[in-house]
C-alpha cells in the first residue's frame, strides 16, 4: 500500500510545486514508484514537469468522474503524473453541490495506489474543495514553510483544518512534519521565524531546511526537477536528504 | 471618483499584499486619500497593516451582505483598511449558489469610493468568485509578476480572466499593467523571463521593477509598510516611484 502525502499550504509560493516535483524524483532517484498528483488548476506541475499546455483528459475530468487516474497518466524522468489544466477551476464549482464532495480524489485513487510506493499530491494555495480532497485522499499532510512572517500566519488555519477534515472525512489524517523552504541563512529573518514556529505550533519540523538557489527557479518548463538540472546544488542535495527522512519516518 | 484598482495574479506569492500595502502607502505619503480592501481569507493585508486577528465584522460580513464598508474601516498609518478573516473563505461558498454573485462587491463599494482618491482590492491566490468580485469592482487591475517561469505560466489565464469579466461583468476593466516584483537583477532568469514577457504578451510593464529585499519580508505584523520600516530601502524608493507613475497614469 502506497504512502499518500497531501503538499499543502494556503499561502501562495511557498514552493509546494517544488517540492512534490523534487522530492517525487528524489524519491525515484532512490528505486521508489512515484505518482505526482496535480492538484491545481494553475497547473504549475505538469509544466515543470514538461506534459504539453491543456492536457485532455486531465484531473479535471477525473474529478468530474468521467475518467480514471490511468486514464490520464504521463510519464516524466521516472515519475508517473496525473496532470491538471486552468477547466480543473470548473471542477471546484460542480463539486461544491455534489453530495460526498470531499472523497472524489479519495474514491479515484483507490484502485491506483497499491501500485505506487508514493503518490504525492501537489494542492493549490487555498483551502478550498480542491485542497480538502487531497486532505481526505491522503493519509499524511506535508506543509512546506518559507521561514517568513506572512507565510507565518496561515499556519494555525492550516492545521485548524486539518484537524476539521481528521474529525468530519479522514481520521486517518496525520501531519508528516513542516519542510523550511526558500531559506535564506545569510538574514536573521528566516531564523527567528522558524524560532517562532517551534514555539507557537505544535510541529515536527523536517531536517533539513531547502536553501534558496535561483538554479531551482531555472528548471520548470523544460520537463526536470531541480535534482536532474544542477544535480549537486544544494537544494538538489537537501531534496535527496528530505527523501531518505521521510522514507525512514513511517 | 476614485480609482478603483484590483490588485490580481492567481499564482501565489508574487507580492500582491505586499503591492497594495506598500502602494497604498506610497499614494498617501502623496496626499492621496487611500482605501485598501483585503479580499483574502488568508487576510494577509489585514495583519501586515496591524489589524488584530479575527476582526468583526470584517469583509465576511459584506460579502453576505449584513455589514457595510463603513461599517468594518480600520485606520493604520493613513490608510483605511477593509479587513478580512478566515470566516471571507465562508461567504465564497454562499456566494456560488447567489445570483448575481459577481457584483456584490461592486454593489458595496458604490457608495465609498467618492471619498477615495485610491482604492486598492487585495486578490487571493486564485480565480474564484472573490477575484471575479475584485475585478468587476474595479476599473483598472494592476498585476504583479515575479520574473520566474512558475510565475510567467499563469499569466495567459490570467488575462483571458480579465478578457471574460470585460465582455460579462464589467465593461470598462483596463488592464493599467504588470508590476515586476521580488526582481533580483543579480541573475540572468529574471531579464530572460522579462524579455519573454514583452515578446508573448500584450501588456504594459510599470517601472520600476521592485527589488528583492530582506527589509520587505520584516515589515509585516509592525502594522507598517516598507516605506516606514526602511524608507530609504531601495524597495521603499521603487514602490514610491511606481506611485508617482500610477498617478500619472490616468
Ligand atoms: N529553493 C528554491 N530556491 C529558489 N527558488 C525557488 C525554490 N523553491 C521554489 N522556488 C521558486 O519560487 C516560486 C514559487 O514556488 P512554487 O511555484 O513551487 O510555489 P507554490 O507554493 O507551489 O506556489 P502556488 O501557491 O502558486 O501553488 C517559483 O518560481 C519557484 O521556481
Ligand atoms: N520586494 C520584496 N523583497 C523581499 N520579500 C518580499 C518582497 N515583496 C514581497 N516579499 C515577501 O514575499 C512573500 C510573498 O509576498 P506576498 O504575501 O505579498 O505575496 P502574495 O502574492 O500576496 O501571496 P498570496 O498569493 O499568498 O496572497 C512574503 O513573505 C513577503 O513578505
Ligand atoms: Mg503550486
Ligand atoms: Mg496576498
Amino acid at each position: 500500500m502506497g504512502r499518500v502525502i497531501a503538499v499543502a499550504n494556503q499561502k501562495g509560493g511557498v514552493a509546494k510545486t517544488t517540492t512534490v516535483h523534487a522530492l517525487g524524483a528524489a524519491l525515484a532517484e532512490r528505486g521508489a514508484s512515484v505518482l505526482v498528483v496535480d492538484l491545481d488548476p494553475q497547473a504549475s506541475l505538469s509544466f515543470a514537469a514538461g506534459v504539453e499546455d491543456e492536457p485532455e483528459p486531465s484531473m479535471h475530468e477525473v474529478m468530474m468522474g468521467r475518467a480514471s487516474i490511468d486514464d490520464i497518466l504521463y510519464e516524466s524522468h521516472g515519475l508517473d503524473v496525473a496532470p491538471s489544466s486552468i477547466d480543473l477551476a470548473g471542477a471546484e464549482v460542480h463539486l461544491l453541490a455534489k453530495t460526498g464532495r470531499e472523497y472524489v480524489l479519495q474514491r479515484a485513487l483507490r484502485a491506483t495506489t497499491e501500485r505506487y510506493d508514493f503518490v504525492l499530491i501537489d494542492c493549490p494555495p487555498s483551502l478550498g474543495i480542491l485542497t480538502i480532497n487531497g486532505l481526505t485522499a491522503a493519509r499524511e499532510v506535508l506543509i512546506p514553510l518559507q521561514a517568513e512572517l506572512l507565510t507565518l500566519r496561515g499556519l494555525g488555519q492550516l492545521l485548524e483544518t486539518v484537524t476539521d477534515v481528521r474529525s468530519f472525512t479522514n481520521p486517518e489524517l496525520e501531519v508528516a512534519g513542516a519542510v523550511i523552504t526558500l531559506f535564506d541563512s545569510r538574514t536573521r529573518l528566516g531564523r527567528d521565524v522558524v524560532a517562532r514556529i517551534r514555539e507557537s505550533h505544535d510541529i515536527r519540523i523536517l531536517e533539513p531546511f531547502i536553501p534558496k538557489s535561483v538554479k531551482v527557479a531555472e528548471s520548470p518548463g523544460r520537463g526536470i526537477s531541480i535534482l536532474d538540472h544542477a544535480s549537486s546544488s544544494r537544494a538538489a542535495m537537501a531534496y535527496r536528504e528530505l527523501a531518505a527522512h521521510l522514507e525512514a519516518l513511517t
